[in-house]
């Protein structure tokens, strides 16, 4: 038990670095994760520090709001490197996003994520314009909402 | 495995039956505000086997469609999964609110919650390790979790 | 004491329901706030329920992300229709709501609150968009971060 | 009266002496993520009265430009913010860190924090009324209070 811990813990600490460098798409962006107690590593806490691009080691809680989003979203897909689930569906991720960042992020999930199926809800189209397909949802009719549903195959329109 | 089609009935404010689908790699959920977008991420992350308080509701029976404003138009509501396997056959999972509880059915069979749950773990999919469902609002904290709550997440998922 | 506190609460509940109808642009919108205990309404709680346009009365738990920010924009205003803070300083607000909504807040900002000066943060030009000036800021280079400021005034290039 | 130009001395990602202003009766902040836009809304809500815990920081002294990277560039900082009142004088709000301490001038006159707080709410300005300062990600918290919150609220206010 606690070595399967001790592997899984390596595994996301080793590949965390690397996902973090490619999603800010900055080599000056740097992610740690670690135990506490590397002995024991399940004995006490694992630590997870971001230094955003262009900046100095600081704590966490400095980060902005963006700079936390970008720093959640690389342990997210570091974990799906460990333990990959099939599809991820992630509401309103972009919200604290620039333009920039977004994409970012949304091309991160286009060329990075090979076995991962991704259902984004977004409202910004510089986010759900890099989708392969849209689903619309729009309020009908009745006495409480009623929704009704849409489906655009954007492959058709563009090449890829 | 390939998360290809969800099918509701009578769920939150899907009324009657709705199939979306098929879905993509990379697949957008737009809309106007209140429309029901999160309302489609609650009929993914129930039929993954989520609780009820992830789903924003107190109470199975408030999933049924029109129970917001207390006339619930059946007694009973479903989500349906249907993922495509290594591009040949089909696997669905269901699970529905039957009067005040969950039954659960794997292509068609009922089968129990721990044997639904065990499925879905099998191909990477369990809820309880957090590792695949961003509710609205939530990502910031993935990454500001305290050092000990990510030492449970990882035993989770170890 | 109890009189001052009587006093606002009616002030507020009386023109909640007006600046939400005028927020939401919908005459069907409608906001309730009143004290659970009427007789001695200092001793319990205060009530606070929104019915969004084109819905029915329903506990606020089950509004959306972007309605719940509607809701809070309504009782912000009334409170200040009853004790007026000379200004206002609003970090994305703006993070839940579609365009339509964006632009719904934006026109109420420019002609329902002639004695109030916002000041707001926004990633989205459709927001950001309708201000009298922008105070842009980038970062600098140093070993920290070092904010640049730019002002531009937007009154100089559009008439108004 | 009418906020007309925030000026800040070291204040957190502020190096030096900036001046922001002058200010519109609508005026946005933009800029990209981590430049310093929410820092800006602190050094307002800071000589406002506002507490630490709100501003983002454990201590006072983590106001002072550099000491995120642990490198303070000096021993104190200072935010003023000059008002213009019924269009014709101006009145000008200082609150500065100095050691481990927050120092209030008004006009250029060093005055007690509670004088300080006291000039502030007869304009309106009360930071514990929470009325006037929306803090990134906290929007919709203003709408989901429990009865009892919102009770205390209306008590601050009135
Ligand atoms: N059982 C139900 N039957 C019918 N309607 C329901 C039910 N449960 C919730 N709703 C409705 O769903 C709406 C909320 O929908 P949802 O949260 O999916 O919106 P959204 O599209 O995510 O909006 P936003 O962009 O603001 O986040 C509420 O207004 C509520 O009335
Ligand atoms: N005392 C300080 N000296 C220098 N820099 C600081 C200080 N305190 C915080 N910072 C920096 O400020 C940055 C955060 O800035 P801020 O929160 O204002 O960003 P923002 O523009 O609001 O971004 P977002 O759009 O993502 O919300 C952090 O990266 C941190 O390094
Ligand atoms: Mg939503
Ligand atoms: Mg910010």
């Amino acid at each position: 038990r606690s070595e399967r811990f001790t592997q899984c813990c390596n595994h996301i600490s080793d590949a965390i670095d690397g996902i973090y460098k490619k999603l800010a798409r900055n080599e000056a962006a740097q992610a740690y994760l670690g135990p506490d107690n590397p002995e024991e590593p399940y004995l006490d806490g694992i630590n997870y520090n971001c230094v955003a691009p262009g900046k100095r080691f600081q704590p966490m809680s400095n980060l902005s709001g963006g700079e936390k989003t970008i720093a959640a979203l690389a342990l997210l897909f570091s974990i799906h490197n460990y333990q990959p689930a099939p599809f991820f569906v992630l509401d309103e991720i972009d919200a604290a996003l620039d333009n920039t960042n977004i994409g970012k992020v949304a091309s991160y999930i286009r060329d990075h994520t090979t076995n991962l199926q991704t259902i984004v809800i977004s409202l910004k189209e510089e986010f759900y314009g890099h989708a392969d397909a849209l689903v619309g949802i729009t309020p009908g009719d009745g006495d409480c909402l009623v929704s009704k549903v849409y489906l655009f195959d954007l492959t058709k329109f563009y090449d890829k | 495995s390939f998360l290809q089609y969800i099918e509701m009935e009578n769920f939150k404010s899907y009324r009657g039956h709705v199939v979306v689908g098929p879905l993509k790699q990379f697949t957008a959920v737009i809309g106007p505000n209140g429309s029901g977008k999160s309302n489609f991420m609650d009929a993914i992350s129930f039929v993954m086997g989520e609780k009820t308080t992830s789903l924003r509701v107190k109470r199975l029976s408030d999933l049924i469609h029109g129970s917001s404003i207390g006339r619930p138009v059946a007694r009973s509501c479903y989500v349906t999964a249907k993922f495509i396997v290594n591009g040949e056959y089909q696997l669905e999972f269901q699970r529905s609110v039957i009067g005040g509880s969950s039954e659960y059915r794997i292509n068609g069979n009922s089968v129990s919650s721990s044997a639904y749950l065990a499925r879905l773990e099998k191909m990477g999919i369990n809820v309880k390790a957090k590792n695949f469902l961003v509710f609205q609002g939530a990502v910031e904290n993935i990454a500001m979790k305290t050092p000990k709550e990510r030492t449970s997440l990882f035993e989770e998922i170890s």
